[in-house]
């Protein structure tokens, strides 16, 4: 099936994410 | 004992595995060979599901260089305990990275956000990563399952390489877990 794929930069824009803090 | 991840919150970005980071720390002084005396120096701290809740945690625990002594952060799937006695482990391996002083942050950092965003492409191969702090110098490990998967390894350590981006000559050693255990180095 699909995997969840994530690049690095998409993780580092997550962590300013309010759900994050 | 592993905890269940917190409920994944609307908006969450939800990873491919859930992980649990781990935590040990050698006491001075004690001998800690046996798995016994490993297994109750190793503390659960959090299992995650999702991006978001990933970085919760990760801003909460001191960075790798923020530690003193001899102490390990481990980050495995979910279910795999970070010791070679693992069903999941049993078979496998690790690519080690030894690093001077000063690089395990960035590095850790590196590793586990290419281990989460599921940047290695060999299915179900990768267990964990692990982060030894030692004295004179840190460890990087990743764990996965098939030691004997020359196609694996290779394209695990192709990966390493470029997202850990560290100097060219730094060296990377594979090791099955049995051998590990033969020379009672791990």
């Amino acid at each position: 099936g699909t995997r969840i794929v994530y690049d690095r930069s998409f993780l580092l824009k997550c962590r300013e994410s309010p759900l994050a803090q | 004992p592993r905890k269940k991840p917190p409920p994944v919150k609307d908006g969450d970005h939800l990873l491919e595995y859930h992980y649990t980071l781990w935590f040990s720390r050698k006491s001075p002084g004690k001998q800690s060979s046996s798995s016994v005396s490993y297994n109750s120096q190793l503390k659960c701290i959090m299992t995650f599901a999702s991006i978001e809740q990933f970085w919760l945690i990760y801003s909460h625990v001191a960075r790798p260089h923020e530690l003193s002594g001899h102490c390990d952060y481990h980050l495995f799937k979910d279910g795999i305990k970070p010791m070679w006695e693992d069903e999941a482990n049993v078979k496998g391996g690790k690519w080690m990275i030894r690093l001077k002083k000063g690089l395990i942050s960035r590095c850790w950092e590196n590793l586990i956000l290419a281990v989460l965003g599921e940047q290695f492409i060999v299915g179900n191969e990768i267990c964990g990563a692990v982060a030894s702090m030692r004295y004179q110098e840190d460890i990087l490990s990743l764990w996965n399952r098939t030691a004997s998967n020359n196609e694996v390894t290779s394209k695990i350590r192709e990966t390493l390489k470029r997202v850990l981006n560290i100097p060219q000559n730094t060296i990377m050693e594979y090791k099955a877990h049995t051998d590990s255990i033969k020379d009672n180095s791990s």
